[in-house]
């Protein structure tokens, strides 16, 4: 479902090349829980970002359902992410002119869904991250947790049968982390796939399948019996 | 050293009151190593922006070092903080147009330390943060772990005596996560003051004394021996 061979990263900072990505390759069946694990500066949001079709690898070839990715323009694949794919930002991204409310409206918003209906789902996921009260709220009126559970609720909004999430408990207390993971949990059981960054144990534990990065590369890999 | 007594704090959204604080009154003693924990949405960072003299309660009396905080204008907290206080945000609020090395002066410059010591000192801290390779970049081009230790290193910029760090390890791997609280240990043992707001048990574990909070009022209080 999701194939990357040798795919690579670098960046270019000023008159230096940082080789974020240095050779991966992996593969994600339909409906795994994956996660992905390593030190601060291993490469796994860069990873995270171009799985998300949110970036172009340097070189090497991404397979995603059956389409090669390198061969879709831009427009394709932004048309195919809003279909396909939810993303939880690590640093949230959310519009701060915008509502609770809107924000998780917003990709509904760009799949032309009518109003009443983003609305009545955007106010079901915000009840179901336990924000039912702060729909009317800006992000600057919110927490650090509220923003990120926010973020949260908006990469469910199309109800995406690939849900990828980066670091999407780090200001989340224990408790409600592990709210969030049972749900994804449960999005997991009815099929979808996810794809996790953590560095928590306990949260990496929701993952059956986990691969640890360290400077660019695959470090090691482990898979629980099913 | 730090005293609040009955401190309330509400925030106005639209036509609604939110009562982030409810009543909090504490002591935190010169050279304490102090951890605040509690669900999300608690009122954690709201209370560490009171104690960090960046907002002002709605109710309530806040003493620091003696001096009754209400009692001084924006200028007179502005000039207060710079000196006194080293901020870790939850959120990093770094310079997106300042290198890693400029945003780490910043706290410096505004103090008048001459350019080729702050340079020097920005050198030395990013280094202690494992940054040393990064001094040019700037927040977008780094990964979220990395953007979190520049903003410790920016906290520590002018030895301050006291030092607030919002979800510190947040989004750093376990291992960068201890060696920033070793740090922090070392700077505490020395006789500065750390307030510590984090949701990882192993990292509230390094705070000898901590509080939780519950929907803005304190919930329970541990202290370790000495
Ligand atoms: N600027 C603001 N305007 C309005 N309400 C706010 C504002 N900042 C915070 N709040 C509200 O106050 C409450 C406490 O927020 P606070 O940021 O202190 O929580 P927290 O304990 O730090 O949570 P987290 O662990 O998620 O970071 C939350 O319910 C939040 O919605
Ligand atoms: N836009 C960019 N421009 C230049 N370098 C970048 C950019 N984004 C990331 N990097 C660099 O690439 C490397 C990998 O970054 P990445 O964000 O993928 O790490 P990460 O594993 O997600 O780290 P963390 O756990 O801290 O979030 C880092 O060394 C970082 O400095
Ligand atoms: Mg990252
Ligand atoms: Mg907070």
């Amino acid at each position: 479902m999701i194939r990357l061979e040798n795919v690579e990263k670098i960046y270019r900072v000023g008159q230096t090349d940082v080789p974020a990505l240095r050779g991966i390759s992996l593969e994600i069946r339909r409906g795994e829980f994956f996660g992905l694990l390593g030190p601060s500066g291993s490469g796994k949001s860069t990873l995270m970002n171009l799985i998300g079709c949110l970036d172009r690898p340097t070189r090497g070839r991404y397979w995603l359902d059956g389409a090669n990715v390198e061969d879709l323009d831009d427009d394709a694949l932004s048309e195919y992410r809003l279909r396909h794919l939810g993303f939880v930002f690590q640093s949230f991204n959310l519009i701060p002119q915008l509502t609770v409310c809107e924000n998780i409206e917003l990709p509904m918003y760009y799949r032309g869904v009518p109003p009443a209906e983003s609305r009545a789902r955007a106010e079901f996921l915000a009840e179901l991250v336990g924000l039912g009260e702060r729909l009317r709220h800006r992000p600057a009126e919110l927490s650090g947790g509220q923003c990120q559970r926010v973020a949260i609720a908006r990469a469910l909004a199309n109800d995406p049968p690939v849900i990828l999430a980066d670091e999407p408990t780090g200001n989340l207390d224990t408790r409600t982390g592990l709210q969030i993971m049972e749900l994804l949990g449960a999005l997991n059981r009815e099929g979808r796939t996810v794809i996790l960054v953590t560095h928590e144990p306990d949260i990496a534990a929701f993952a059956r399948r986990r691969l640890w990065l360290r400077d660019g590369l695959i470090e090691r890999e482990e898979t629980d019996a099913p």
